[in-house]
């Protein structure tokens, strides 16, 4: 997967951090002290569909270049998450108990078209 | 899903920076309490002591290393849990002390129990081996009343950590509609309290439990 850059426009993975102190949850919230929030954005033109990312091989691209020729679907593709991982939270509940979890498919580590 | 032109994640992109930011701390927060089932963020706890959580901690890695299973790690696609309940001192009398321990529904309602600890710490008992009986009581399904759901005798012998398993006990409990466990310690009158003072030591007895997300039936089809 690519990572935005200031300027991207294509497809890439844009990092976001919620800093739990910043949003007062840091009362609640024992561990970690905020969420890797990334997520994807940018244009994904029909010869880029199905590609997981930008680094992708000359042949898929070209592949999908004639799939794009041939008009067989006139929708651009989406800028999805192609790979994401759990976030472990370690919590008070309003009981003052304590809590840890994964929860699935939280942070999204790369990002690519489908 | 895309409709139309856009695919979801455009919508972000459209917005101006400040709002856009806004937008993201918004969904952030409602996806972290949607995931973990809360209605909204808990109310400021009054946390245990960090000599209680330490030690709590430290024994609970100590459990884990034990296991063959790892807890926490979602085999299955299933979300796991694991808790920590600090009991909080009940009424008590010279030879009876109880203690209780609340589960939040949300958990409760969401989860199964995989399995249950109970952690107590026997304070000095004396010259001798001391008899014990702990027993689990549960509100009655007719009323308040208590029920005893288990009954164990002890022979403590010495200062130290004795653990119990109160798997099935937490099991039943959390189908109730307050989980609300209450354990009684029945001890020799001349022992006075068996137990540390409240939040002021490092042995404050909790419960350690791991729980799993409840699937809902699966439909098999040959």
């Amino acid at each position: 997967g690519v990572d935005c850059g200031a300027d991207s426009r294509m497809c890439c993975r844009r990092e976001f951090f919620v800093d739990f102190k910043e949003i007062g949850w840091e009362d609640w919230i024992i561990q970690p002290e905020g969420y890797h929030m990334n997520y994807c954005a940018g244009l994904c033109p029909l010869h880029m569909a199905g590609i997981p990312g930008l680094a992708a091989s000359f042949h898929t691209a070209v592949l999908n270049r004639i799939k794009a020729a041939s008009a067989a679907a006139a929708v651009d593709s989406c800028c999805v998450p192609t790979q994401r991982r759990p976030l472990s939270l370690l919590y008070y509940d309003r009981d003052s108990n304590i809590v840890k979890t994964d929860i699935p498919d939280m942070i999204v580590d790369s990002c690519g078209c489908t | 899903a895309a409709t139309g032109e856009w695919c979801p994640a455009c919508g972000v992109a459209t917005l101006a920076p400040a709002a856009q930011r806004d937008a993201l701390l918004a969904l952030a927060k409602q996806s972290i309490l949607a995931k973990l089932r809360l209605p909204g963020r808990p109310s400021v706890p009054q946390p245990p002591s960090r000599a209680a959580l330490l030690t709590a901690l430290r024994r609970m890695r100590a459990q884990r290393s034990d296991a063959a299973a790892t807890p926490g790690m979602p085999r299955d696609g299933l979300q796991e849990y694991e808790l920590l309940s600090f009991a909080e001192a009940g009424s008590s009398t010279s030879h009876s002390v109880h203690l209780h321990f609340r589960f939040s529904q949300e958990v409760a309602g969401s989860t199964e129990i995989q399995q249950a600890t109970l952690y107590l710490f026997w304070a000095a008992p004396g010259r001798g081996a001391q008899p014990v009986t702990v027993r689990l009581l549960q509100p009655g399904p007719a009323g308040p009343n208590m029920t005893v759901a288990s009954e164990t005798r002890l022979e403590v012998q010495r200062p130290g950590w004795t653990t119990l398993d109160i798997g099935a006990a937490v099991r039943s409990l959390f189908g109730q509609a307050t989980p609300r466990l209450t354990v009684e310690l029945e001890v020799p009158e001349d022992w006075g309290s068996p137990l540390p003072s409240e939040h002021s030591d490092s042995h404050w007895p909790f419960v350690v439990a791991q729980a799993r997300a409840r699937t809902a039936h699966r439909v098999h089809r040959r």
